[in-house]
Parts: structure tokens; sequence; C-alpha cells
């Protein structure tokens, strides 16, 4: 019909170049066409949690695309928290002079 | 307890904000932040001192697989002090049995070590009393983060599962008059409403998140904040003097 000559506009990025763009601006490439594609995957999951956590989110955080979109959650702690908190972490709340801290 | 305060504002406190690269060294890095700003509320003195030093020569061997805090105040205090970042600069790796600490001149110490009450209120009057604070929080929210106050709850963000330490350095309100969807418009308008925040210095470089920082919601316990506070004594209590925290 007659919209069909009408200019749409500005056109949301396809998620590639979206991708490509973060490459860019992060200097990422990776070994293979394997390893692109996995790590394609993993930056759509983390766009969609973002897109998930701005409509949760009850603050003005805004969340999007970070140095670590193309990390899976597990890799982004490994890589950036400290791993030794995994584990039980020791007792700090023990009071001084109590009977369980035994000697002082 | 004022109702803001930003470290930052005062020159000379707040170090530039570190990038740990490759390296799980937030531990040692939230350390040395508190240190350096305690240095320099107390002493009037600009430091940066040694993260690598907290690496090598930490107790607990390789500091680039992770740390505590704690561990990182007992180098300090077992080390008699830290050397400063230009002397013994960041490598990004550690080589345990290689502690250069004997051979560099110590620019910074603490008396000892202190873990505050797991109170939001009790944390912010410290904080605007004393100086800046370490805490060690829930990061998930952050993989995403880009600016703004992140309200977590204990199912987005588990506050017992804390792992990663960064710097308290101070506290606010959000001056917007509304939240983000009031804002952008793009759906129900909220009620106008100003969130109370904290300020914190991350370890990611500057280019990650508020040039470096982050907020997070204050007074509900946001990912975990609270756990873990702790922050050194430069000085014997004795000799306290008064300070001021800029609004």
């Amino acid at each position: 019909g007659s919209l069909r000559n009408k200019d749409p506009g500005p056109q949301p990025l396809e998620l590639k170049q979206v991708f490509m763009l973060f490459q860019i601006q992060y200097n990422r490439s990776y070994s293979n066409p394997e390893e692109y594609a996995r790590r394609l995957d993993i930056f759509a999951r983390n766009l969609a949690h973002a897109q998930q956590l701005e409509a949760e989110d009850l603050g003005t955080a805004e969340f999007g695309v970070t140095p670590f979109s193309d990390l899976t959650e597990e890799e982004f702690g490994q890589l950036y928290g400290h791993q030794r908190m995994a584990g039980e972490a020791p007792s700090m709340g023990r009071k001084v002079g109590s009977e369980e801290s035994g000697e002082s | 307890l004022p109702s803001s305060c930003d470290w930052r504002r005062l020159k000379g406190i707040i170090s530039p904000i570190r990038q740990q690269e490759n390296c799980n060294c937030c531990w040692a890095m939230a350390t040395a932040g508190n240190i350096e700003a305690l240095w320099g509320i107390r002493y009037n003195q600009v430091v940066q001192v040694s993260v690598q030093e907290l690496l090598d020569c930490g107790r607990c061997g390789d500091g680039c697989r992770g740390g505590f805090v704690w561990d990182a105040f007992i180098t300090v205090l077992n080390n008699s002090g830290l050397a400063s970042e230009r002397d013994y600069p960041f490598q990004g790796d550690v080589k345990p049995h290689k502690c250069l600490a004997k051979k560099y001149k110590k620019v910074a110490w603490i008396q000892d070590f202190i873990m505050l009450q797991d109170n939001e209120k009790t944390i912010a009057r410290y904080l605007a009393t004393e100086g800046p604070i370490t805490v060690t929080i829930n990061m998930k929210l952050l993989q995403q983060y880009q600016k703004g106050v992140i309200k977590a709850t204990p199912a987005t963000c588990d506050p017992q599962a804390v792992d990663h330490s960064v710097l308290l350095v101070g506290f606010g309100r959000s001056k917007s008059v509304g939240g983000r969807r009031a804002e952008g418009g793009a759906s129900q308008p909220h009620p106008r409403r100003s969130i109370p925040y904290w300020i914190l210095k991350n370890s990611w470089g500057a280019e990650w998140g508020e040039e470096g920082y982050f907020r997070l919601h204050r007074g509900s316990n946001a990912c975990g904040i609270t756990k873990y506070p702790l922050t050194a004594r430069v000085d014997l209590p004795v000799k306290k003097r008064p300070v001021s925290c800029p609004p």
C-alpha cells in the first residue's frame, strides 16, 4: 500500500551488528568460527538478561553492553570475583573471648 | 549523620581507578584504596600504595586467584606497611616467593583493622566521620551494569553470596525525581521519589560503569553490602581528630 514507499526511519541494529560494535569497542577477537558463534550466543543471552534487569529493576540503573558481555556468569565470577569466597567463608562474627574462640 | 558524603570531592583522598585485568585481586585493590584514603585524611598526604606487594607477600600464596581483605590487612601489619605503587608497581600476576617488601621504603602503614557492625546507618556514620571503608558484595548485577542506582532484592542478588571487594567512598540520594521509567516515559510513570544510594569505587578501569564507580541502593543491604565492612585504622583512636566528609 501507500505505506510501502515511506521511509521506515532508523531500524534497530541486528544482533550481529551490535556484536561487531562490541568487538571493536573492546578489542575482542575469537580464535575460530565455533568460538565466535559461542560468544555471540553468550552475548545475546546477556543482552536479553540486561533487558530483563531493566524491566525488573526498581532503581535507576541501566544495564546493557559492557566489557563483560561475551562472558558467561560463571566465567565472569571466575575472572573478576575472588574465587576463595566461593567456599565457606571463615567465621568473622565470633565474639572475642567467647567459649568458641578458645585462646585470645 | 549528613544527608550526603562523597570523599571524591576532597582532593587527594581517593586514588585513581585501578584496573585488575586478569588478576582476581579486587580484595587487594580495595584494601589499598582504603589505606590511601585514610592516609590522605589523617596525614594530608597523597600516597599510592603497592597492590603488587599485597599479592607477592600475602600469606595465602597466589593472590591473583582470589583473597580476602582481612588477609591484605594482615600482610600490611606483618610487613610494617606498604611500599609505593611507583617503586613496586602492579604487574597483574604473582610471584609468591618473590616478596620484595624489604627492598623498598614504606610510604604508609596501619595500626590495626576492624570490622564494623552490619548496619547501614553505622556504616554511613563511620564513612562520614572516619573515611572510606572496604565492603564485599555479590557482583552478579555488575556484569551488565552501565550507570545509575542498582536496587537489588535477595532474589536478584543474594546478599549471602558475596564475592567481590570494593571501596565505599560516599553516599547520597538521587536528585532525579522519579525512576528511570518515569524519566524515559516509555511505560507507566512512577511516583516522584528519590533513591538513597552508596557510591562505590570498583577496580575494573575508568571505562567501566560511572567512570569506574557504581551506585547501590542504600538501606536494603543490597547485594550483601553489610556483610564484611572492614577498614584499617591509621592512627590510635585516642589521637583521633574530627574529620569532615564534603557533602
